[in-house]
């Protein structure tokens, strides 16, 4: 899965998500990638999320939403992505995943979980050849 | 001092980031909705870990289907689509169901349906690729699937199931050790 946030130099602010899903699926399955809230979240007004991993699970705690909510109530990006992950850790401790959140000013924040680091990808002013990044988990 | 404009995305799929990025910048019209529909595109056209795009991630009919989101956050107007069938450019599929739709989300061959109304073509999602995964699952005896609390045993067996009168203990769930990684997640 692909989970993208875009933000304008207007300040418009969109997150998308594009995914071929889980290996092996039951035919029908959908995960969490087309969910608004769980694959992917914006308001303009705050910021933007996107999740990636276990699918099935994520869409049960909608944790772009709870990132994008937590930067409404005033976290940073790296605090949102913690305290949204943390929700689905607390009782899924083998849960894999991990989600990156962005607020309105372009701070960036990533939290990961069942696996050593989390990569995501950057580009912006600082980095106008796109850079890669990680946050270990 | 604003870090805009960014972009960011999951995984180290840096293509996607610098299309969506060049887009961003051609102009100076707001084209955030462009950019992450391109940056996309790159993705499903790599097949990023072949987890993106088509013929990646089969199902238990060794067919591929393709789930997109596109939300925006000025209007929290949406388009998505789930299960998407022969249709593979599905963030540009979730972008019609934005700007050509009231609703939110479209689903299986009746998204493809609405696609096929606006041109896409209809093509098979399947390659090589992943029609040698699904090859291999089924040699494994169909392992690792998702079925649970059916006879025989899926852990052991392929289908078809029928429904086991042996519950599991549901409270252990919640620690079973994950199928997804790397190579395999939403």
């Amino acid at each position: 899965t692909i989970g993208m946030i875009v933000i304008s130099q207007s300040g418009h602010i969109v997150a998308g998500t594009s995914t071929n899903g889980a290996t092996y699926k039951i035919p029908g399955r959908v995960g969490d990638s087309p969910i608004p809230g769980a694959g992917a979240y914006a308001d303009s007004n705050y910021g933007a999320a996107a999740a990636t991993g276990d699918g099935d699970i994520m869409m049960r705690f909608l944790p772009s939403f709870l990132a994008v909510e937590q930067l409404r109530l005033g976290a940073s990006p790296e605090k949102a992505a913690k305290i949204s992950l943390s929700r689905i850790i607390d009782k899924y401790p083998t849960f894999f995943g991990g989600i990156i959140v962005a607020d309105k000013k372009g701070n960036i924040g990533a939290y990961c979980n069942g696996m050593e680091q989390f990569p995501f990808s950057v580009a912006s002013a600082d980095y106008p050849n796109s850079v890669i990044k990680y946050v270990n988990c | 001092s604003a870090n805009i404009p960014l972009v960011v995305n999951t995984w180290n799929f840096i293509n996607a980031t610098q299309k969506a990025w060049e887009i961003l910048n051609i102009s100076e019209n707001d084209n955030a909705l462009d950019a992450l529909t391109l940056g996309c595109k790159v993705c499903q056209d790599e097949q990023c870990d072949n987890t993106v795009g088509y013929g990646g991630s089969p199902d238990e009919n060794g067919e591929t289907t393709l789930d997109a989101l596109i939300f925006d956050g000025d209007t929290m107007d949406m388009g998505a689509v789930g299960g998407l069938r022969s249709v593979k450019n599905a963030i540009a599929v979730a972008r019609y169901v934005l700007e050509h739709s009231e609703h939110s989300f479209l689903v299986g061959n009746l998204a493809s349906a609405f696609a096929e109304k606006f041109g896409f073509p209809n093509e098979s999602l399947q390659t090589n690729f992943s029609l040698n995964l699904w090859e291999e699952w089924k040699a494994n005896n169909c392992q690792p699937n998702f079925w649970k609390n059916v006879f025989p045993d899926p852990k052991n067996h392929c289908g078809p199931y029928t429904e086991s009168n042996i519950l599991a203990d549901n409270t252990l769930t919640n620690t079973v050790p994950t199928k997804f990684n790397s190579r395999n997640h939403d």
